[in-house]
């Protein structure tokens, strides 16, 4: 079964979407299947992988609400095996609608645990979450085996650090007895900025192992490359920003079995 | 009464907290007397302004869902005609709190507007939303008489802006007939970067002069300063960040009677 890892932090801008589009593209570069599921209604995966608002007819909220099967909603990228759940903005509504349903915290478990995912022949499930501690990123907390927490290199990201913990500690306890952490990874580093060192040293004193060794520096091909709507390594392959992807997903897929 | 503007934008981490905490700050070296209402869980703008999480027992969850009048809730801060409605973790519920109550949309409204603010003597309140277009926000447009919107010089910044736009047509069409745009205003701008003046030439062509001519320069002393709990205004007076938002309260006063 493939391994679902939710990509999450309730702190806006700190690198959720472009750690979900590159690590998914850097694992796919190292012989993986990859579903990204883009569960945010602003649908920055689905446009930095490529895929038009016109073409998100069936989305994320036809998984989470509308019961679809995942095969009848994801779609192939121009990427050989790197597929996406596009979102669009009736995900926006999706809070509210699902706080009338039973079992209100599992849909999104319940469509990616079903046994007909079997058949897509995935090795990991890559879920972009919003910006919010809201019933979507509820939903993918529940469904997931692990969390991988970007964690911005800045002041104010620190402080939203432990409210998240508190919240993976609540999953644990009500929805999802084994989720784990994947681990937090420090994001948009500058080495000569004072803060990204006292971040790191911070992080790493606090929660040691959980920080990946691994560090994605600043690095403005990372930003561009979106509006070219595509990963930055395909964009510009020996950027500062490929390679760190790059050794994210080595230093990922070494914690679980080999490809 | 007191003008009382929403600072807003769905899209995360864009500069909304260092955008109120400063514009807030430089309002009143002008002479003005400004109250805060931070409504994010995440508790950002609180803390940029110095109150302690153990300060926080009444918050504006107090104000938004408990009814209790605004000047049993709000604090005056280390600085001089500068007032603070905090937030805390109790926020993260309000949604779904909200979701069952009458006149769900209109409780900051009634809250802001009560005949007993006026004896507060404000001449702006500003509003620091969190990065979603949740009850929380939607409360913040229908309270406010115009919306300032941050605006990141970033491709994926650009993509929320065209919702964010329906979102407060919608608000003017149903529950806040008066809501103005304040402006659009750029942050995180760096002239060497092909991407900031992309997205300034896109803004200033689509929104012409809802955009200010001030535009808020990438400025290290603006992230430092949260970490000593304090407006840049105070943290470095003359710093690039400083002289910004000195220039962006100047041209927001310009357009309202003087002080
Ligand atoms: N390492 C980096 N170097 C430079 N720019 C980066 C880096 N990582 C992300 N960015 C840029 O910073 C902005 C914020 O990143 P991104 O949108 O991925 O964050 P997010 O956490 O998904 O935001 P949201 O909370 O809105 O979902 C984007 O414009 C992105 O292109
Ligand atoms: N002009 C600037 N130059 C440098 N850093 C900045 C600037 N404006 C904001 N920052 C930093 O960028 C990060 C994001 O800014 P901020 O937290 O104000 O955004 P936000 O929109 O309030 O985020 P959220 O969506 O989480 O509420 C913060 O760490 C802040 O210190
Ligand atoms: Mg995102
Ligand atoms: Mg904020």
């Amino acid at each position: 079964a493939p391994r679902i890892i939710a990509i999450t932090n309730q702190k806006g801008g700190v690198g959720k979407t472009t750690t979900s589009i590159n690590l998914a593209a850097a694992l796919v570069e190292l012989g993986a299947r990859v579903l990204l599921i883009d569960i945010d209604p602003q649908g920055n995966a689905s446009t930095g992988l490529g895929i038009e608002a016109n073409q998100r007819k069936l989305s994320s909220y036809d998984i989470v609400l509308e019961g679809k099967p995942l095969k009848d909603v994801i779609q192939q990228t121009a990427w050989e095996g790197l597929f996406i759940g596009p979102a669009n903005a009736d995900l926006a509504s999706a809070d509210v609608q699902l706080g009338h349903q039973e079992r209100r915290t599992r849909h999104l478990r319940d469509a990616l645990r079903n046994p007909s995912v079997q058949a897509l022949n995935l090795d990991y499930i890559l879920i972009d979450c919003p910006p919010s501690l809201s019933l979507l990123t509820v939903n993918a907390l529940v469904a997931a085996d692990s969390v991988l927490v970007p964690l911005q290199s800045e002041f104010f990201a620190l402080e939203g650090l432990s409210q998240l913990m508190l919240t993976i500690r609540e999953i644990r306890n009500s929805g999802n007895a084994d989720l784990r952490i994947e681990g937090i990874v420090l994001t948009m580093y500058d080495a000569r900025n004072r803060l990204s060192l006292m971040v790191e040293r911070d992080a790493r004193d606090n929660l040691g192992d959980l920080v990946f060794r691994t560090v994605i520096p600043r690095n403005v091909r990372l930003s561009e490359a979106p509006s070219y709507a595509q990963p930055v390594l395909t964009y510009d392959p020996l950027s500062k920003g490929s390679e760190a992807y790059r050794a994210l997903a080595r230093e990922v897929t070494s914690r679980h079995s080999p490809l």
